[in-house]
């Protein structure tokens, strides 16, 4: 697009093809290019570098132009209970927080709140001890708030500085699972007040527009504090945690980019924007 | 729905009288941007509208009675014709066993589909037995290991310092010497932009030849569904796909696309956790819940 001499209807349209394969959706893609038309009749640009310029701020501002950061606890136990569909990272997720925050000097535990899938709790105890922090299960097909309730007693008592409670994948059409899902951060609300101090909705970058109606609905049902974003090491750019920014205002926290413990990195809008035109 | 939509666009234009070029354009519009939101990629959308375009700008739609319903005939055509018409299933070879090999992005829903294949077949009468090639996520082979204990179905493994194309080598001898009728091979997924791990794929398909490779793609995927389909495919010549978590609402536009851009068929879908999820693939229905 940086190749074009002048900001005639072409160019327009290859931008909005970049937004909408970057999976921002018709809608959004079609609502910032027509905004751009109008701004850089109204500014007078005329050369495409400064229009992708001013594009980018556009986006950055739909996504909100600050590092969003995590709410942590002074001096006091911080709940993380994470969330999402299937497959999406979650689990995989947990343990790269973990190692963050233990290498930060924080006391961490986990919670295997998974008691559904095959061999769930097998595959976060293994993170669990790669890692070094402890891990508090149950059974298969235990009641999860069970075990996020045997967690925090446990986080609570051996004064652990973070809790993090995994949880199955599950589809938000599922009227049953969310009800779960409900059900878990009752128990941990009840037995902290406060807690979960932050719900995380894990999303993999490669999901099309279902991913709106996955945040709307898991927000619906435990409110979303904030979005981890997974797979950016493949070629797929996520742009769907722009309209959830929009519409939703749910921030993105963190990008996962590969499957090794280090392969967690912040949220950085800018950098982020930079990447959907590179 | 697509069909309100096109109908809407319409609904202004039969006081005119006759129809022009520009009203049917008004109505594919609609569906360009429909296919959009159903997540079907930019490029196949594209090509596909010129298909549609073709057929819409002329006698059919233009003198037609209810050239609301011919649009949406049209379309529901272009779709279904894409879907494919061939009930695909797994043609199974003479010489046993017959070696399936399942590959995908992370997360698609391999292990779970590998065990919803292993009890379709067993259920079937064949003899069926899994190859857990898996070595790098954590307790992956465990994963297998207790699916194939719930269906009484033998796991091979070697652990997770063996190099996957060796486990697979084994479970094939393993096989022959069990007089298992059909081997299901689970690989651990993996980014079709990572060279290595494509090698991997590429290198296991050379050595132990499977009759069937099937790529497994979630049903959730957006537009990057277009470059993992034609970069597996690329890479290995897949010999179907399978759509992963129907269960959900998502549109499944990425199955037009994997299926435009490979040319292979459509195999089967899964359409929950449980083991028995798992169904075959009607290319009409598809095409319906495409448009929404
Ligand atoms: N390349 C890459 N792979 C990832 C990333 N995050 C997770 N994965 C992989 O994605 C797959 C699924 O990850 P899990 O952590 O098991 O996902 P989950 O959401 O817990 O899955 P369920 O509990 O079954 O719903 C695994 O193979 C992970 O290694 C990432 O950022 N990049
Ligand atoms: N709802 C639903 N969930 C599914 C379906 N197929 C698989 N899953 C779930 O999706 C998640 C991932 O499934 P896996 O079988 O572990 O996926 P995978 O491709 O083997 O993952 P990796 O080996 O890490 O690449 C699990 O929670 C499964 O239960 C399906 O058809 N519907
Ligand atoms: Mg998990
Ligand atoms: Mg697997």
């Amino acid at each position: 697009v940086s190749g074009y001499k002048k900001l005639d209807d072409s160019f327009f349209e290859e931008l909005e093809e970049i937004l909408i394969q970057a999976d921002l959706g018709v809608q959004t893609s079609m609502d910032l290019v027509e905004t751009l038309r109008i701004k850089t009749k109204e500014s007078k640009i005329e050369v495409a570098h400064e229009a992708i310029a001013m594009l980018k701020k556009q986006i950055q501002q739909m996504l909100g132009d600050d590092n969003p950061s995590m709410n942590l606890q002074k001096d006091a136990l911080t709940v993380i209970l994470v969330v999402g569909v299937n497959g999406a990272g979650k689990t995989t997720s947990i343990a790269k927080m973990a190692y963050q925050l233990k290498e930060q000097g924080n006391k961490v535990i986990l919670a295997a709140g998974d008691t559904f899938r095959a061999a769930a709790t097998e595959q976060l105890e293994k993170w669990s001890q790669d890692i070094g922090v402890s891990l508090i299960k149950q059974k298969e097909g235990a009641d999860p708030a069970a075990v996020a309730y045997d967690a925090l007693q446990s986080a609570i008592a051996k004064k652990a500085d973070v809790l993090i409670v995994d949880t199955a994948g599950r589809l938000h059409t599922k009227i049953n699972l969310m009800e779960e899902i409900k059900k878990i951060k009752r128990v941990l609300e009840r037995e902290l007040p406060g807690a979960p101090h932050e719900t995380l909705l894990v999303l993999d970058a490669s999901t099309g527009q279902n991913a709106i109606e996955q945040a709307k609905l898991f927000n619906k049902a435990t409110g979303i504090t904030g979005i981890v974003l997974t797979k950016l090491d493949g070629s797929a750019k996520g742009g769907i945690v722009i309209p959830i920014a929009d519409r939703l205002d749910i921030p993105v926290k963190w990008i996962g980019v590969g499957e090794n413990k280090e392969d967690l990195k912040p949220f950085n809008p800018k950098d982020y924007t930079d990447t959907l035109f590179s | 729905s697509l069909s309100e939509k096109i109908q809407h666009a319409f609904a202004g234009l039969k006081k005119k009288g006759t129809l022009g070029e520009d009203d049917v354009m008004k109505a594919l519009k609609e569906v360009q941007i429909a296919l959009l939101e159903a997540d079907v990629n930019y490029k196949v959308v594209k090509s596909m509208m010129q298909d549609i375009k073709e057929k819409a700008i002329g006698k059919r739609v233009m003198e037609s009675l209810s050239p609301a319903q011919q649009v949406i005939k049209i379309v529901n055509e272009e779709l279904t014709s894409m879907m494919g018409k061939e009930q695909a299933s797994i043609v199974l070879s003479p010489n046993p066993p017959t070696i399936i090999m399942l590959c995908g992005l992370q997360g698609a829903g391999k292990s779970t589909t590998c065990a919803k294949l292993a009890n379709h077949f067993k259920k079937e009468h064949k003899k069926v037995m899994m190859a857990a090639c898996d070595v790098y996520r954590p307790a992956a082979i465990k994963q297998l290991q207790v699916l194939g204990e719930a269906l009484d179905i033998p796991v091979f493994f070697l652990g997770d310092s063996v190099s996957p194309v060796d486990i697979a080598k084994g479970a094939i001898e393993k096989a022959k010497k069990s007089a298992v009728d059909i081997l299901l091979v689970d690989t651990a997924g993996r980014m079709h932009i990572d060279e290595q791990m494509m090698d991997e794929l590429v290198q296991m398909k050379q050595e132990i030849k499977p009759h069937e490779i099937l790529l497994v793609v979630d049903a959730m995927t957006g537009q990057d569904a277009l470059h993992v389909a034609e970069h597996f495919n690329q890479g290995l010549d897949i010999d179907g796909l399978l759509l992963s978590k129907m269960d959900g609402d998502a549109r499944g536009g990425a199955a037009i696309s994997a299926k435009a851009v490979t040319g292979k068929p459509i195999k089967f879908l899964g359409t929950g956790e449980k083991i028995g999820d798992l169904e075959a693939f009607h290319p009409e229905r598809m095409a319906s819940r495409i448009l929404g």
